[in-house]
């Protein structure tokens, strides 16, 4: 099945 | 100092019960212009982004900026304890390792307090770039909690698709396969029927419908969903909370590999 992202790749730390 | 005064108790109730399942604890950050909570999910996989503006507040006093680390699960049992008319207050001294909730009736005859322990929690606050859509959707939030229940009794994904045509809702499963097309539909009898697009590119996503679900919870806090998309970016799931604010939830795409 597709692969699940993590959210951390889209927003990065402040 | 921390007061903050909160008429209409039951929002907070609300906000509990639809994060409390996929966010265990969470900072809620309490400053002059509102008390607020950013987290994300044991699996990395969601984010949860809170906003109640203090303007929303009957009676808002926080001297300096707080933040509190509360077990979600402890506070959900401690504002389960408030009646659904109660006005709610939630105040903390500085320093302190503790947070008081005070319900209060509405003719003021039963008067609770409830005091609980605060945790220190190293969690990670993340930039969320502001972002233009590809495609937003906006639709009565019962119809999409409806979707999202039905499809996940299929399938465990679901593909979001918007076109000129509509909002196309998708899974596939071991039993079959199941597509539901929402259509624009903006001639209703009341504003928060309408399912309206604005689409400037067409789109297509496919999501964990487990988490889907999860998000649905905050149903009860507002008649009208609204699912922003673009090819590149996780979808928002956005719940207006009435004059006060929002609850967004943040859900990272699945791909194929």
């Amino acid at each position: 099945g597709p692969k699940q992202l993590a959210i951390t790749r889209f927003f990065s730390k402040v | 100092m921390l007061e903050l005064r909160l008429v209409q108790g039951s929002l907070l109730k609300k906000v509990l019960e639809s994060i409390k399942d996929l966010v265990n604890d969470a900072n809620f950050d309490c400053s002059s212009s509102g008390f607020s909570l950013q987290a994300m999910d044991s699996s990395h996989v969601a984010l949860v982004a809170l906003l109640l503006r203090s303007e929303g507040f009957e009676h808002y006093r926080c001297d300096r900026n707080m933040s509190m680390g509360m077990n979600l699960g402890n506070m959900s049992k401690m504002l389960r304890c408030a009646g659904n008319d109660d006005i709610i207050t939630i105040k903390a001294d500085d320093g302190s390792d503790t947070v008081t909730f005070m319900f209060e009736s509405p003719t003021q005859d039963k008067i609770s307090d409830f005091e609980m322990k605060l945790m220190d929690i190293d969690s990670e606050h993340l930039g969320i770039p502001e972002a233009e859509y590809q495609s937003i959707v906006t639709m009565p939030s019962a119809e999409f909690a409806r979707i999202c229940k039905d499809l996940s009794g299929i399938g465990d994904t679901v593909v979001i698709s918007v076109t000129k045509e509509g909002v196309k809702f998708s899974t596939r499963g071991d039993i079959g396969t199941a597509n539901i097309v929402c259509r624009q539909n903006t001639t209703v009898d009341k504003p928060e029927e309408a399912t309206v697009i604005n689409m400037s590119e067409p789109v297509s996503l496919t999501f964990a419908l487990r988490y889907m679900n999860s998000f649905t919870k905050a149903t009860t806090l507002s008649n009208t969903v609204t699912i922003s998309l673009s090819s590149e970016l996780p979808v928002v799931v956005e719940y207006k909370i009435a004059e006060m604010g929002y609850i967004r939830f943040y859900l990272a795409p699945k791909i194929e590999e």
